[in-house]
C-alpha cells in the first residue's frame, strides 16, 4: 500500500506542469524515502530528476517500493480539477494497476472529489549520472531566469550562458539580430531571495537550444531560487531547491565543432 | 558552427 498526503495540491500540479512540454510517460518512484521521477526527452538532450522527500507529505506510509507509470497529460487533466489549496491525498494498492487522487477542499470540507488513473508500464532507462565538480555556479531568482530566457528566445535559437568571476552574460543571436542581458554579482543585504549569486572558479561559456532553456525555466513557480551549475563541456544542472526535496534539470551542451 | 551534444555522450544507462 502507497498513501501520501500532500497539504497542497498544487505543489504537485506545478511539477507536472513543468515536465508537460517536454516529457509524455513518466515514471514516479515510490519508496520509503519519498517519491521520485527521472526522465529523459526522446532527443537526448534534457534530463529531468525530481525529489519530493517524506518531509514534503503531511502522511505517507510506502510499504514496498513501486514505480507509478504515468501519463503525464492525463495526470494533468486530474490535477487541474484542484483548487491550488486542495488537500491532494495519493494511493496506489502494491499490485494495483490504478492511482487514486483524492481532493478535499479546504475551505469546504463537505466536497470531495476523487480519480483513478490507470497506471503504465513504461520502459524506462534509467541513468547514471556521474558526480560532478561544476567550476561555476550561478544562483538568481527564478522569476529574473524565466524572464531572461524568455526574453532571449525571440532573437535566436540557441542561447549562450557565460560566467565569470565578476558576473553572467546570458546572450542570443539569430536572424532579426542579437541580444544580451547581463548580471553583476551582488548581495542584497537582507534581500537574500533577490541576489546573484556567482562562484567561478573557472570561467565557462556554454551554449543551449533555447527551446530546453524554455522548458528549465517553467519550473520558476516551485522555488524563489534557481542554480545554474556549470563546467567545460558537459551538460548543465539546473537545480530548484523545494522545501523537502529538488527539482532538476541537466541540459546537454552545444558544443563547437 | 556547433553541434548539439547528446546526454547519453555523459550518462551511462543503468
Amino acid at each position: 500500500m502507497f498513501e501520501a498526503k500532500l497539504n497542497e495540491a498544487s505543489v504537485f500540479k506545478k511539477i507536472v506542469e513543468s515536465v508537460k512540454d517536454g516529457f509524455k510517460n513518466c515514471n514516479f518512484d515510490c519508496s520509503e524515502e519519498g517519491i521520485s521521477m527521472e526522465s529523459m526527452d526522446d532527443a537526448h538532450i534534457a534530463l529531468v530528476s525530481m525529489k519530493l522527500g517524506v518531509e514534503a507529505f503531511s502522511s505517507y506510509r510506502c510499504d514496498r517500493s513501486i514505480s507509478l507509470g504515468l501519463n503525464i497529460e492525463s495526470l494533468l487533466k486530474v490535477l487541474r480539477t484542484a483548487n491550488n489549496n486542495d488537500v491532494l491525498t495519493m494511493r496506489a494498492e502494491d499490485d494495483g494497476d490504478l492511482l487514486t487522487l483524492v481532493f478535499e477542499d479546504s475551505s469546504n470540507p463537505d466536497r470531495i472529489s476523487e480519480y483513478n488513473l490507470k497506471l503504465l508500464n513504461i520502459d524506462q532507462e534509467h541513468m547514471s549520472i556521474p558526480e560532478q565538480e561544476y567550476t561555476a555556479t550561478v544562483t538568481l531568482p527564478s522569476s529574473e531566469y524565466q524572464r531572461i530566457i524568455r526574453d532571449l528566445t525571440q532573437l535566436g535559437d540557441s542561447i549562450t550562458i557565460d560566467a565569470a568571476k565578476d558576473g553572467v552574460r546570458f546572450t542570443a543571436e539569430g536572424d532579426i539580430g542579437s541580444g544580451s542581458v547581463s548580471l553583476k554579482a551582488n548581495t542584497n543585504v537582507g534581500e537574500d531571495e533577490k541576489s546573484i549569486d556567482i562562484a567561478v572558479e573557472e570561467p565557462v561559456a556554454l551554449g543551449f537550444n533555447s527551446k530546453y532553456l524554455t522548458q528549465t525555466c517553467k519550473a520558476a513557480p516551485l522555488a524563489p531560487r534557481v542554480s545554474l551549475n556549470m563546467c567545460k563541456r558537459i551538460p548543465i544542472f539546473i537545480s530548484y531547491k523545494l522545501q523537502a526535496g529538488h527539482f532538476s534539470f541537466f541540459l546537454a551542451p552545444q558544443i563547437s565543432e | 558552427k556547433s553541434a548539439q551534444s547528446s546526454l547519453l555522450n555523459f550518462f551511462s544507462k543503468t
